[in-house]
């Protein structure tokens, strides 16, 4: 994996965090678990809306792109409901939660959050 | 992605991590980047996790995704998972648990609920290697002890490996990319040897928060799939969380 200009040698002096390869500093946020899960997450959501809408939409366009169909849009957003229920608690409330906040279909919200589990196909 | 738990000279623990997703789907040919990479980092959060008014745990994640991938109990541990690829991978488990079949845990609620309730390395470590799983995974989990640092390497049924330090040995760090640590990396995608050609370089005796971070920031420890980096130190009660950028010319992967 020496592929030089793609690989380096040890970078040194690269904190404090600045230059290119810095974006910024990760926000911070509380979440309250002595709240009703479905409640915890709604500060959080409410102010990052915008970037997880058009983060789902990708996934969407995406998804038609490769399967040349919607069906498996539809099929998420039509079956994956039925199953939150299923997850184990505050999970399911919390995800319920998150799509309630967002605006975001229910089945959409649980896909994002086993995307790890469906992505090792 | 990579993660690494390291000990320094005086026996303090780090934990540090870089989180790479968004590979194949979709390239934004224009700018270079992945797209899913690129609209995850707005949705990166750090979250202080509070009961009765005290901090549980703290974490670094995507907003909307309720699951944990970074987190850090004070004072008593830090977690990260990489992903592990498998043929009996994570598809297999969805499959059986839309059937019905219900024994194994998602990933990230099962890294969740250890954050939340664990109380000590050893606990959070029979968690972590014994929870029957829906998808293989490696688990990278540090204490707040001398020695207590290990690679947990999971299938979805039981736990393959668990690699620890042995700082008697010489074995001041382990780290792990997304390849069982006692096989090499695909050669195409081998992160391993550069950033522990880093480690090995830094040495215990100058490893700190800073040192960590250079290795992590080092092509292509750091690449086009990194949304962020954080870096954990359980003793200082340190979380912090930094969004990255990989500009050209920067691997892919």
């Amino acid at each position: 994996q020496d592929v030089p200009p793609y690989t380096e040698d040890c970078r040194s002096g690269t904190y404090p965090p600045s230059g290119p390869t810095y974006r910024g500093d990760v926000s911070w946020y509380t979440v309250n678990l002595d709240q009703p899960p479905s409640d915890r997450w709604r500060k959080i959501i409410s102010d990052k809306k915008q970037p997880l809408t058009a983060m789902m939409q990708h996934i969407k366009d995406l998804t038609k792109y490769i399967f040349h169909t919607e069906k498996l849009i539809d099929l998420v957003d039509t079956k994956l409901p039925g199953l939150v229920g299923k997850l184990p608690p505050p999970f399911d409330e919390e995800i319920k939660g998150i799509a309630d906040e967002s605006g975001l279909p229910l089945g959409e919200v649980m896909l994002f959050n086993i995307f790890y589990e469906i992505f090792t196909v | 992605c990579t993660s690494v738990v390291a000990e320094d000279t005086s026996g303090k623990l780090l934990h540090a991590r870089n989180l790479d997703f968004g590979l194949f789907l979709g390239w934004d040919v224009k700018n270079s980047t992945w797209m899913i990479s690129e609209l995850l980092k707005p949705l990166v959060v750090n979250v202080n996790f509070q009961r009765n008014n005290k901090t549980v745990f703290v974490s670094t994640g995507f907003a909307g995704y309720v699951g944990m991938l970074t987190g850090m109990k004070p004072g008593i541990l830090t977690l990260t998972m990489n992903e592990r690829f498998s043929l009996d991978g994570g598809y297999i488990g969805v499959l059986e648990w839309i059937l019905g079949i219900r024994q194994g845990a998602w990933m990230s609620f099962l890294t969740r609920s250890v954050l939340e309730n664990a109380t000590s390395y050893e606990e959070a470590k029979t968690l972590l290697s014994k929870t029957v799983l829906l998808a293989p995974a490696y688990f990278i989990l540090g204490g707040n002890q001398s020695g207590e640092g290990c690679v947990i390497t999971r299938s979805r049924q039981s736990c393959l490996d668990i690699w620890e330090l042995d700082i008697q040995k010489g074995k001041w760090y382990v780290l792990e990319t997304n390849y069982d640590h006692w096989k090499p990396p695909l050669p195409i995608d081998n992160r391993r040897d550069p950033a522990m050609k880093c480690m090995n370089r830094t040495t215990q005796k100058n490893i700190s928060i800073a040192t960590i971070y250079d290795m992590l920031s080092t092509k292509p420890v750091l690449n086009k799939l990194t949304t962020y980096t954080t870096v954990m130190s359980v003793s200082e009660n340190k979380l912090e969380g930094y969004l990255r950028d990989c500009p050209d010319p920067c691997m892919p992967w």
